[in-house]
C-alpha cells in the first residue's frame, strides 16, 4: 500500500 | 506498476528522445525555451533526491538517472555547445520562471504530505513541473510556425502527464492505501495547460498542415 514518503512513481 | 503508468514513463522518455534527436539531427535549438528545460532539471534533482538512499527498482533507479542526464545534458547544450546554442531565441524565451520557481515552492511549504526536507522538495517538484511548460508554450506562439520535432516534443510531454492521471484512477480503485492529491491535482493542472496545445496539434494533423499556434 501507499505510505506517505515513499514515493514509487517517476 | 501498471499498464498506464509504464505507458506515461515510455511517453515522456520519448519526448526527450525526440527532442534529444531535433538538437542532434539539426543541431539546432530554435524553437525551445532554455528556461523551461532548466526548470525540468530542477524538478528532476528535486524529486530524486532518494536515488541513492531509497531503492524501489532497477527501472526506478535507471529512469531517475535517465531523466536526470538527459535534462542536464539538454541545458548544457543548449548553453554551452558552440554550435546549438547561437540557434537558442534569446531575445523570444523572456518568461521570468524564477516566479515559477518561487511560487512551487511557497506553495510546497504550504501544502505537503509531511513536513519534512525531501517531501517538501518532493511537493516543490510536483508544483515546479505542472508549470514549467509554461515558458515553453509562449516561445511558441511568439515563435509562430513550430517545427515538426519541437511540436511533437511538446504533444509526448504533455500526453505523459495524461497516462499518469489514469495511472492514479487506476490505483485509487486498486491500491486501498493510495492518496496522492498533490500529485494528482497537480497533474490535472499540468493536463490542462497543454489543452490548447493538443487542440492545434490535433488540428495540424488533421489538415495535414504546420503547426500553427495564434499568437
Amino acid at each position: 500500500g501507499e505510505m506517505v514518503g515513499k514515493h514509487d512513481e517517476l | 506498476m501498471n499498464i498506464f503508468r509504464f505507458a506515461g514513463d515510455m511517453t515522456h522518455l520519448i519526448s526527450i528522445l525526440v527532442l534529444l534527436l531535433k538538437i542532434y539531427a539539426t543541431k539546432s535549438c530554435s524553437g525551445i525555451s532554455l528556461k523551461t528545460q532548466e526548470l525540468y532539471a530542477l524538478v528532476f534533482l528535486t524529486r530524486y533526491l532518494d536515488l541513492f538512499t531509497g531503492f524501489i527498482s532497477i527501472y526506478n533507479t535507471v529512469m531517475k538517472l535517465i531523466f536526470i542526464a538527459s535534462s542536464l545534458a539538454i541545458v548544457w547544450c543548449m548553453r554551452v555547445h558552440p554550435i546549438v546554442r547561437r540557434s537558442y531565441d534569446k531575445d523570444l524565451d523572456t518568461f521570468r520562471h524564477y516566479f515559477l520557481v518561487a511560487a512551487s515552492f511557497i506553495l510546497a511549504l504550504l501544502l505537503y504530505e509531511k513536513f519534512a526536507f525531501k517531501e517538501i522538495f518532493w511537493a516543490f517538484s510536483i508544483y515546479l513541473e505542472a508549470i514549467a511548460i509554461l515558458p515553453q508554450l509562449v516561445l511558441l506562439q511568439r515563435s509562430g510556425n513550430v517545427d515538426n520535432l519541437t511540436g511533437h516534443y511538446v504533444f509526448f510531454l504533455g500526453a505523459y502527464r495524461a497516462l499518469y492521471i489514469l495511472n492514479w484512477i487506476y490505483r485509487y480503485f486498486t491500491d486501498i492505501h493510495f492518496s496522492r492529491w498533490i500529485a494528482c491535482v497537480s497533474g490535472l493542472v499540468q493536463t490542462a495547460l497543454y489543452a490548447d496545445f493538443f487542440y492545434y496539434y490535433y488540428i495540424s494533423w488533421r489538415n495535414n498542415a504546420k503547426l500553427k499556434l495564434p499568437a
